[in-house]
């Protein structure tokens, strides 16, 4: 495609391809969009993360794709999100309102060498590519690598299972690159991590029972954000505390960016139910899309409303 | 290339946290091979499980003696894949 408009956004796309979109959407509007480089991968592969701004100073909200290298319906919906945010801004009142308040920040591939991998080797790859000292398997489930409540008994401490939390906190470079753009950053106001699958919308916390001191508003928003969604094409979402909705997960992201002080930290697991599991056709790329879009769309409005 | 050819996903639904209990040692059973795409945790949740080819019977066995009732999700999960691919180089072609 020469321009972003011609992109195929109906269709699974490899990484050197969502690395020319980003550049393309970039060049096109310069005066919205900019790409920060936070780090490398494991296998040097550039950590690219789209900032959306029209001003200086602005607190920030956080979305990342593709943390989990063959939910690929992530960083499909992300490349929409990315377009839909430049299609929108000056015509939706209200996304207009928001990014004249806050930056977005977009990571469509946030695990860049194992979605690589996912293309050329195993497809249904997860985890980082990072070798494990000592064995023969490879890489570290990126979301249990945070620090808060890693190593629990909510991931597994062997290198060969899907759910291994690495050798300490932060050990997957990036994982330790988004920790630091947060640190750095110091003002984010809503953290979001997209999974699949299985139609869930999830706050804080997976590592402990108590519920975080947010529940109430989080519960609710969730409700709201999952109700809207659900308005488009009738698709239904669960929600609540990751722990009581689904298992105890130890070193989780969002956990860790709600101790962190951001109140809105949610990860969502998109479409489907049953059917495809990972390999969910390309015909569902944009409805998923547009579904997810009227929740994000919910939870940045309601942070905008509700500055703290 | 790693390939999934006769590979199945199974969706598990167990009746009772016994079950469940009998779920979780089956997947902890590394020679099976498994991959929980979702994991058994509550009678309320389904459990998904890529399960190899070679590991079939075996967990089919499993399944039936134990009365876990399951249905198979995806026949083969290269099949899918090759859709998948299929789909790719058309679209790469347009």
């Amino acid at each position: 495609p020469r321009t972003t408009d011609d992109f195929d956004y109906a269709n699974y796309h490899e990484l050197s391809t969502i690395n020319s979109f980003m550049d393309m959407l970039v060049a096109e509007n310069n005066n919205l969009i900019s790409k920060i480089v936070i780090g490398q991968s494991y296998e040097g592969r550039p950590l690219n993360v789209l900032k959306f701004s029209t001003g200086a100073n602005r607190p920030g909200i956080w979305i990342d794709t593709g943390i989990h290298a063959r939910e690929w319906i992530t960083p499909a919906s992300g490349i929409w999100f990315a377009k839909k945010i430049v299609n929108d801004y000056g015509r939706d009142s209200v996304l207009t309102d928001i990014l004249n308040n806050y930056d977005i920040f977009l990571e469509i591939v946030t695990n860049p060498d194992g979605y690589q991998f996912t293309h050329t080797s195993n497809r249904m790859w997860r985890k980082t590519r990072k070798p494990n000292p000592g064995s023969s398997c490879v890489g570290v489930d990126p979301n249990r690598n945070w620090d808060t409540g890693f190593g629990g008994p909510g991931a597994s401490g062997n290198p060969c299972d899907e759910t291994y939390h690495g050798p300490s906190p932060n050990s997957e470079p990036e994982i330790k690159a988004i920790v630091d753009f947060v640190k750095s950053h110091g003002n984010l106001k809503t953290f979001l991590s997209i999974h699949s699958y299985s139609q869930m919308l999830l706050y804080p916390y997976g590592y402990k029972s108590t519920p975080a001191k947010d529940q109430a508003e989080l519960h609710e928003l969730a409700r709201k954000a999952t109700a809207e969604l659900q308005s488009l094409h009738n698709t239904r979402y669960t929600y609540g505390s990751i722990i009581t909705t689904i298992y105890q997960a130890d070193g989780v992201t969002i956990d860790w960016t709600y101790d962190q002080g951001i109140k809105y930290s949610y990860t969502f697991e998109l479409r489907d139910t049953g059917r495809y599991g990972f390999v969910l056709p390309a015909d569902q790329i944009l409805p998923t899309a547009e579904e997810t879009w009227l929740a994000l769309m919910v939870i940045m409005e309601h942070t905008k409303n509700n500055p703290y | 290339k790693t390939t999934f050819e006769g590979h199945q996903v199974l969706r598990i639904t167990a009746q009772d946290a016994a079950q469940i209990n009998l779920l979780k040692e089956l997947s902890e059973q590394q020679h099976l091979g498994l991959d929980l795409w979702m994991e058994p945790v509550h009678e309320s949740l389904p459990v998904d499980v890529r399960v190899p080819f070679n590991s079939l019977q075996a967990v089919r066995s499993f399944l039936g003696y134990n009365h876990i009732q399951y249905r198979v999700m995806i026949e083969d999960v290269q099949d899918l894949l090759d859709e998948e691919q299929r789909h790719m180089l058309k679209s790469h072609v347009i």
